[in-house]
């Protein structure tokens, strides 16, 4: 059930590229990404391949993104999979696996290349099987201690590289909702599947749908606020394990703490607010009815699960509370007033601001304004040329259009089109209110309804 | 919906986050747009992978072989001016629009709906066991005033909100209703005039329950579809 991808590091719409181009690049063949996996482990000098998920294409590599003379690119027909052995600075078991870069050892002392039998004449001659590279630290021996190289100081004849193992080399705090290292194995031992594969266990967290999770291969990850990281495993009969992974010593500091308001989703919010919107008293977190759960405040030290207050502590919409009321187990508390997320003004405009004539030039969310001219990144409706008179200069906001909330300005985001600005109405600037006079309503054609059920008396 | 009851609005839809849980309603406006409120998105360029809007049922969680469900993947969020509270919703496809999907008029710029209008809120939100909270929920609410809700709010309302009246029964929005619409029948044609938003309590009989006034931001609307 072992997918021979686990061995393989994923980037997504990636191109390793050889400078300059290699002349003999291997054709590429047909198959599956697994299967093309398969190839890739069972070939000596393959290490990495490119696979086109469209025309299901892959064409096997001879070298990594740390192999000299090659660059990575942005290209979205190929996924790029490189073996995992080559890409970790860190160690499993006892690193006879290890095919890093690392040259100098514990000490700092420079390794000798392998190739070489001067200052130190030794028996393990580099060959494509065993991966003596160059001077890189390696373990041919299977040494307890770790990858190691015979030095270049003739006084000392080796010594250990002192690479971490991979359960040690990155540690996570809190519930590990943020740990991005690269241990790939449960508490005992087993495998863990990929998180883009639904064999052998078919499972809700796919990378593309969760991209803040850090879903990547087969790592262990922390996407549902368990207590800590952990993986679906290569063992049919056993869904999911938590992993082993050292906690920092020092707890991070909560960012960005806020209590009369919430921002994003509230996941620092640590305000008093302990009621649902229709009245109910939230349950406390340190009880467990009426609701049963597993959000037990030891077990979430950095949550601040208190009393029983509204809280995120799972990445929810908002936060959120377990209730009183036996019928209703969540509710969000939404009632909490956002905190504001807009730049503080700098300027005011009078009216509409069809004649602010100001030099702000960041929207209301700081992003910065296209040029009226440019062409991109949005082909603007509205220009110098078409708008003349509107006084379009450079990327500065403007109202050329008389919109009724403000200048504004397109985006140099590409996601968004246009945007109001940094700026605010002038106090006592007096526009009509929407109240003085109402127009007579008029419709086309949406808003009706074909069949009512009231009435067919509900 | 507090104090309502199993109903139709088929320009009601549901948003689902990525783990397909309803948190929030919105309105169609366009085959491709929903329009909802700020209160229930993380941020104006949240990456919203993942997040859905459900609608053509009735259900809050239908079975597999509901016949007329489409669900549509989230594309992008836009945010309103910024006093609107309001946010488009881009959907990655259109809506098919039949016997349980329609659009929703908007209303003509600045339009006032008159004092008394009834309209319509719609939801799967919170019923606090009025209503049956596994389908679809709608109740009535007279529009109240400007003038009449200012002085209920001692002059806190502002000429982006729209109020109606509160009932004795105590009918009203609650939670998992936001973002959902205040529809108003005029001249055979159903309006948004209003967008739920969060309020500290639910269906109070004692003060009038706010909307964001949609007429005030309807150029902005037009312009986003635009764009």
């Amino acid at each position: 059930h072992r997918s021979p991808l686990n061995d393989f590091q994923r980037l997504r719409a990636t191109e390793l590229l050889a400078v300059p181009a290699d002349p003999v690049a291997p054709l590429p063949e047909r198959g599956s990404a697994g299967q093309c996996a398969q190839r890739c482990a069972a070939s000596l000098t393959c290490r990495a391949f490119h696979y086109n998920r469209q025309s299901q294409l892959c064409q096997l590599l001879p070298w990594t993104q740390h192999s000299p003379h090659v660059q990575l690119q942005k290209n979205i027909h190929y996924d790029l999979y490189q073996k995992k052995d080559y890409l970790r600075d860190c160690i499993v078991a006892d690193g006879s696996s290890y095919r890093g870069t690392r040259a100098t050892t514990e000490k700092g002392l420079r390794c000798q290349r392998w190739q070489a039998t001067t200052p130190h004449d030794h028996r393990f001659r580099p060959s494509p099987r065993n991966g003596l590279e160059e001077n890189y630290c390696r373990n041919p021996d299977q040494d307890k201690r770790g990858p190691w190289c015979y030095t270049v100081d003739p006084n000392i004849r080796h010594q250990s590289c002192g690479i971490k193992k991979c359960e040690d080399a990155v540690c996570m705090t809190c519930n590990g909702e943020e740990y991005r290292g690269t241990v790939d194995h449960t508490e005992s031992g087993t495998e863990c599947q990929r998180w883009d594969l639904q064999h052998p266990h078919k499972h809700p967290y796919h990378p593309d749908k969760y991209p803040d999770k850090g879903l990547d291969d087969n790592y262990c990850r922390n996407p549902d606020s368990s207590e800590r990281p952990w993986c679906y495993t290569t063992d049919p009969s056993r869904e999911r394990e938590y992993c082993r992974i050292r906690i920092c010593k020092k707890r991070p500091r909560p960012l960005n703490v806020t209590t009369s308001c919430f921002r994003g989703k509230g996941e620092s919010y640590r305000g008093r607010v302990n009621v649902t919107v229709s009245g109910i008293p939230c349950q406390r977190w340190d009880a467990q009815t009426p609701h049963q759960h597993h959000f037990v405040p030891e077990k979430y030290p950095c949550k601040d699960l208190q009393e029983n207050y509204c809280r995120n502590p799972d990445g929810s919409e908002a936060p959120w509370c377990f209730t009183a009321h036996r019928a209703i187990r969540i509710a969000f508390c939404f009632h909490i007033r956002r905190c504001p997320d807009e730049l503080s003004t700098q300027e005011c405009y009078h009216g509409h601001g069809e004649s602010y004539h100001g030099h702000v030039s960041k929207t209301r969310q700081g992003i910065t304004c296209q040029p009226w001219a440019a062409q991109a990144p949005h082909v603007p409706q509205i220009s110098p040329v078409t708008h003349p008179e509107a006084h379009l200069e450079e990327n500065y906001c403007r109202n050329p259009d008389n919109d009724s909330h403000g200048p504004w300005c397109y985006t140099m985001d590409p996601r968004t089109p246009f945007d109001y600005c940094a700026i605010k109405p002038c106090s006592g600037s007096a526009v009509p209110s929407v109240l003085e006079n109402a127009d007579v309503m008029a419709f086309e054609q949406c808003g009706r309804r074909d069949e009512r059920l009231q009435q067919k008396g509900r | 919906i507090v104090g309502g009851q199993p109903g139709n609005s088929p320009w009601t839809v549901s948003i689902r986050n990525r783990a397909g849980v309803h948190f929030c309603g919105g309105s169609l406006v366009q085959e491709q747009w929903v329009i909802s409120t700020r209160q229930c998105f993380s941020s104006c360029d949240a990456d919203l992978t993942g997040y859905k809007v459900q609608l053509g049922t009735l259900f809050k969680d239908p079975g597999p072989g509901d016949p007329d469900q489409q669900t549509i993947p989230i594309v992008r969020i836009v945010c309103g001016p910024s006093e609107s509270q309001l946010v488009m919703l881009k959907l990655s496809r259109p809506a098919v629009l039949n016997r349980r999907v329609a659009l929703i008029c908007l209303p003509p710029e600045r339009y006032v709906v008159p004092a008394n209008t009834v309209c319509e809120i719609a939801g799967w939100g919170e019923t606090r066991g009025t209503g049956e909270s596994s389908v679809l929920n709608v109740a009535q609410l007279p529009v109240l005033a400007h003038g009449e809700c200012n002085a209920a709010l001692r002059g806190r309302l502002k000429e982006s909100e729209l109020c109606t009246a509160p009932l004795r029964a105590g009918v009203g929005a609650c939670e998992g209703d936001y973002g959902g619409p205040l529809a108003c029948l005029t001249a055979d044609c159903w309006v948004l005039e209003g967008v739920i938003t969060p309020s500290r309590v639910c269906a109070r009989i004692d003060q009038p329950a706010l909307f964001i006034r949609v007429s005030l931001y309807v150029d902005w609307i037009h312009k986003v579809m635009k764009m």
